[in-house]
């Protein structure tokens, strides 16, 4: 897999400079319209007061997503992929050459709408945040394994949907954690804002 | 690209012999947790007392789909891609063995929940059906507009949650159009059965 040795040598790159930097890097992976954005928004909205923040985007299309992030006020580069599937590190290397000017406390990468193989790429993050939302199914993380396995956080979102739905949050957490079960979770609405300050006092502790 | 054309070669071999077997062959295709296997289910309760129906299951881990399937009582063979994030064309031939000796008038191919890459793998199919959920956001087909326009259908699923979701299914219908204006167009519920009869008796007159 040559391919992969290649990108992990980029993203030990681009992991150094940020370290140097002091920046905390999060890529955030999911199936597409999980709610990656929105909960972005929710968690920017809450951390800018205090943490100076930079957002990348992926995406195979549009920048619809940059250009919701630029609306908050925050450094953001989109990466348009024109059909890969995934991010990969030299993509990220690239989009950070626009942002290299700003000193961020955070860098959130928000990776394409794909839950299986942004799995297989690092991209120079210190953690891979799982997203994933009530409306997919309970069964996602047994289904879907590798992306449990390397995340080091899940977030389970639409929390204010589940009254709708026959699902527990408790079989979610249960299957995530047959999986991987040194998992950080969370559970969140970012439309009520309900589990959304637990997560950004969780993010403030990891730059202390 | 050398594995597509090896993958073309075979889709076809596939699509020649279920045309001499007069099968009608769909490929399901959306994010994970869209709503494919419970559309199937109300699809195939409705379409077997007149039609003989059989199923190719993709996944990357488990045969929870299949076994739910299975429960319906029709003829079901399941791969497991072990990683790979989208059916290709050899998987079905493998896995379609196991179905060669039942007659079926449809065969429903339902892939691994991947919005991008599965809009590339011809597996010998009549049609693509993308399949889309209400709770994924309104801008998906410009987003990854690749699987809209290699569509035949576009069914929309979960109609039931829209009241509790600032979107507009008129909005979902507009986006896909835009990618490609030949689009046939649903909009289900799995949950209610509301609009599965109308996607059934169209499913029915495609073998008349
Ligand atoms: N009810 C509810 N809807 C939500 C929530 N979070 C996101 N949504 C909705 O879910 C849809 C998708 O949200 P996005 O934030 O765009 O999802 P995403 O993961 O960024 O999507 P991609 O970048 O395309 O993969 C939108 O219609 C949002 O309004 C939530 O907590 N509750
Ligand atoms: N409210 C509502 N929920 C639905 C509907 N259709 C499916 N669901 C729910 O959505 C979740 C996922 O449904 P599945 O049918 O397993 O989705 P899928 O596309 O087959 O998922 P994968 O095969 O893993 O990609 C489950 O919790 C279902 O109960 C619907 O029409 N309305
Ligand atoms: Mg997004
Ligand atoms: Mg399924
Ligand atoms: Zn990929
Ligand atoms: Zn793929």
């Amino acid at each position: 897999r040559k391919v992969l040795e290649k990108n992990d040598e980029i993203a030990d790159e681009i992991r150094k400079e940020l370290k140097s930097r002091k920046t905390f890097t999060l890529n955030l992976v999911s199936s597409p319209g999980s709610g990656k954005t929105t909960l972005l928004e929710q968690t920017i909205s809450r951390l800018k007061p205090t943490h100076s923040i930079s957002v990348i985007e992926g995406d195979v299309q549009t920048d619809i997503d940059a250009q919701r992030i630029d609306k908050l006020g925050v450094p953001v580069s989109q990466i348009v992929t024109n059909g890969s599937c995934h991010l990969e590190a030299d993509m990220v290397r690239d989009a950070f050459e626009q942002l290299r000017h700003v000193s961020s406390q955070f860098l959130f990468i928000e990776n394409v709408g794909n839950l299986v193989c942004t799995a297989d790429f690092d991209l120079g993050e210190d953690l891979k945040v799982a997203v994933l939302s009530v409306t997919e199914g309970e069964e996602k993380p047994l289904k879907y394994p590798a992306m449990f396995r390397v995340a080091g956080v899940l977030i389970i979102t639409k929390t204010d949907l589940v009254p709708y739905l026959g699902v527990s949050l408790e079989t979610f957490r249960k299957n995530a954690l047959t999986i991987n079960p040194d998992l950080v979770v969370f559970e969140v609405s970012s439309k009520t804002g309900e589990g959304v300050d637990a997560w950004v006092s969780w993010l403030k502790q990891q730059v202390r």
